[in-house]
């Protein structure tokens, strides 16, 4: 059990960072920002338990609860995606995880999201050893799903009183 | 392998039987206020196995469709949902939960049925480990995964590894 | 201590549909939804508490457990302002409070708001004895502060490593 | 009435003397993650009584500017916000809330040191009623007021009667 649990750390914790500068980092911050998982008791993980950090690019506050709405949404998303790395599953299903998120860090995971599951990286294991995976997002902003291979359109029907779909293929209609 | 496509009948705000993809390696889910999104993701939960908490529902009933309130005091209702995903060598395999006229719910692979621990295995043999549900976010959650304890994130880990 | 209670009450709910309606009401559905405040028991409400039913246009369920998000804070939001025509402050601070809603609710929303802050209603008490308010919100969504009077930006000064602010008066650049 | 401006010194991160508006009858705050702008939010609630645990800080002196965990730990720092309210006839009246480097904290009203009483006394004869909070709703906040058991509604409404 110990032994399992060090090993799922140990991965998740030497990986935490390159994706979190993955998704920090821009123009105007090409390093991005800082983030690291701890054990509070190495002897003992299942007692003390792991404290997460993540700093934003310009912040060097460590404590997490001081970060801002944006800022704690885009650090659970790297966690989240590192914990994938892991033990990758096929796909993801995400529902308005965007909400909290200003327009460039919308299309900064939206890009993120689509380096993972578009172009063919879901065969292929990339260099840094994480897979790629399917995605199902759902969103409200176009600036996300525009980056989309594919949109499902969901609308009330009012006559029948219930929900129905339409399916859009975008590969075929993106402008070259 | 991927999910190819899902087929609803009668699941919450789905009326009768329909067919709702197919899903490409990235795909946005988008319509207004109200129209069904998370309960389209809500139906992939369920087929999976998710519990019936955490899809807004207190019994299995409640996920059936109903028009209002009357409707949904019947009884004999029946819905299900199945998942078609596709594995790395291009075949297909249908994943099917249904919920019972009698309440309960009946686990399907292709058109045989199973128990929850075959079923389970399945999935798991495929990489989706439904207990960690670590590839699942609900809406409003994303936040809350950041400001987990160091006692909740060591579940976390313990739950994948 | 009951008597007050229940001015109170009386005056909320008599408001809270006509309000819900403000906020749901649109080209397809010119009547809107229907909300409303329940006593659980008349005689003793400290014991036993309010129940808040709200129902969009074409939905006909009690249970405000089933609404989605977006329907949610549209609720929400109109049980906030009947709340506030009972007792006006003379100002309101919302922290994106339009992460959930479509465009559609966002420009009803921030239409709602503008007609109660700006135009002079502050001054008068409309017709329907509901004063007007200040309105500081805070929000990501461009179609949410195109419909306020004035903007201001907070960005972050990264050589100083701290916040700054810049204030712009939107009344005099807007096109006639 | 309504907020003609603030004017905040080393409050959150706002750093050094800062004046914030003039603010009109609706006001957007606009600005990336992580700018500032709930810290803008904090800082009128603050001003106005609200207690530290709503400002996402433990203790008063969390509040005040610091640039890295470090400079938190320094003692002998000092923060306040003011906020200019406009009088319905025109005139201003200035509510002053200081935190000093002992930890506690100071009102003002214009340039009068009062007590809590007074201070709280004269935000309610304007209509500010702080306990009952019913005119701020903080990030995160908007879909839980629809959610709200009976007994909370009832606890809402007897706080505004
Ligand atoms: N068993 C059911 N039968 C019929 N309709 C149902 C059932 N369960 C839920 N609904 C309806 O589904 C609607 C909610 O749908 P859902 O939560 O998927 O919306 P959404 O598209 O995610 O909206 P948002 O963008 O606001 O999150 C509710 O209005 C509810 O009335
Ligand atoms: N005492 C302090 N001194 C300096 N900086 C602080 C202090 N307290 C908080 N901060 C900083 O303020 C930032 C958060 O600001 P705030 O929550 O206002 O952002 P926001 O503009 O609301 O962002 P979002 O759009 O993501 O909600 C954090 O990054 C934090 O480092
Ligand atoms: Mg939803
Ligand atoms: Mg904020």
């Amino acid at each position: 059990r110990y032994k399992l649990f060090m090993e799922a750390f140990n991965h998740i914790s030497s990986i935490i960072d390159r994706i979190y500068k993955q998704l920090t980092k821009s123009g105007t911050h090409p390093l991005g920002g800082t983030a690291y998982l701890n054990l509070e008791n190495e002897d003992d993980p299942f007692l003390h338990g792991i404290k997460y950090t993540a700093m934003p690019p310009t912040k060097r506050f460590r404590d997490m609860e001081q970060l801002s709405g944006g800022e704690k949404t885009v650090a659970a998303l790297a966690l989240l995606f590192s914990i994938h790395s892991y033990r990758p599953s096929p796909f993801f299903i995400l529902d308005e995880v965007d909400a909290a998120l200003d327009n460039l860090n919308v299309a900064k995971v939206a890009g993120f999201i689509r380096s993972k599951s578009c172009d063919g990286t879901r065969a292929s294991q990339d260099s840094e050893g994480s897979s790629g995976f399917q995605s199902i997002v759902i969103s409200l902003k176009d600036s996300f799903y525009d980056k989309a291979e594919a949109v499902v359109g969901v609308y009330r029907d009012s006559d029948k009183g219930c929900s129905s779909t339409l399916t859009f293929d975008l590969t075929k209609c993106q402008e070259s | 392998g991927k999910i190819l496509r899902l087929e609803l009948n009668n699941f919450k705000s789905y009326k009768g039987l329909q067919t709702i993809g197919p899903f490409s390696d990235f795909t946005a889910v988008i319509g207004p206020n109200g129209a069904g999104k998370s309960n389209l993701m809500d139906a992939i939960s369920f087929v999976l196995g998710v519990r019936t908490g955490q899809l807004r529902g207190t019994q299995l009933r409640d996920l059936i469709y109903a028009f209002d309130d009357r409707e949904k005091e019947q009884s004999g209702r029946r819905a299900f949902v199945r998942l078609v995903y596709q594995l790395a060598g291009g075949s297909e395999l249908r994943f099917t939960r249904t919920i019972l006229p009698s309440g309960g719910s009946e686990y399907q692979i292709d058109s045989r049925n199973v128990n929850w621990d075959e079923y389970n295995g399945k999935l798991r043999s495929l990489g989706i480990l439904v207990k960690a549900r670590n590839f699942l976010v609900f809406q409003g959650d994303v936040e809350s995964i950041a400001s987990k304890n160091p006692k909740e994130l060591t579940g976390l880990l313990e739950q994948i590894s």
